[in-house]
């Protein structure tokens, strides 16, 4: 799985 | 984007404003812990530092929403402890929120993605959010009660992390999206609801109020 270091969460 | 985040951020944005109309109406800020709201605008500042450092113009909705967050979190401070201070239940609000804010703080040193202070900042954003609650219900114990529009509050803002859960479900299997400290982070927070969310559905749906054993 990838992680996506961005976060693109709120 | 996927529906359980859209629903998780449209309860939060639900959640804040109830609180907020509540507040406004009815001129008082009686069972509503201020501790709680502080944390919670610890929490937005520190992990929407980003729009501080290098402020972006306002192109996506997701830059406004983090403004909305910040300066409602900010705003329903300012109702508390200054506006209406006057009906700030201060001795009943006597959880210390140093416990929470330490313990968040260290812990976001020693466990994180990365050890930068974005980074940290971030991840300390979200250990504080895990527990930021802890204030409020700590209040509601020892009032005994919960007015009704506080336990919507309540619900609209614990639905928001529990649908978060659902989303990283769904980017797990979709996208292959994990994000281990938020996830477990998530799942502790909304831990913490269940007492409340049992007794939300089972007196609050019913039109009853919540009075908790004294």
């Amino acid at each position: 799985t990838k992680y996506t270091l961005r976060k693109d969460e709120l | 984007m996927n529906i359980f985040r859209l629903f998780g951020d449209l309860s939060h944005l639900a959640a804040i404003a109830i609180l907020l109309l509540k507040i406004w109406k009815t001129r008082s800020c009686a069972g509503v812990s201020g501790k709680t709201q502080l944390l919670f605008a610890v929490c937005f500042i520190t992990r929407y530092i980003d729009l501080f450092l290098h402020f972006v113009s306002l192109y996506n909705t997701e830059k406004v929403m983090k403004l909305i967050y910040i300066s409602a979190s900010v705003f329903t401070c300012y109702l508390i402890f200054f506006k209406f201070k006057a009906t700030y239940d201060g001795n009943h609000d006597s959880m210390r929120a140093e416990f929470l804010i330490v313990p968040a703080a260290g812990l976001a040193c020693l466990i994180n993605t990365k050890f930068d202070a974005i980074e940290i900042l971030w991840t300390f954003s979200i250990y504080l959010e895990a527990v930021a609650i802890l204030p409020q219900l700590f209040l509601i114990s020892k009032t005994g009660e919960a007015e009704t529009i506080t336990s919507h509050y309540l619900f609209a803002q614990g639905s928001y992390r529990a649908l978060y859960i659902l989303n990283w479900i769904y980017r797990y299997h979709y996208e292959s999206h994990v994000d281990t400290i938020a996830i477990v982070a998530g799942v502790v927070q909304t831990i913490l609801y269940c007492d409340f969310f049992y007794l939300y559905i089972t007196k609050v749906v019913k039109g009853q109020k919540i009075v908790l054993p004294a």
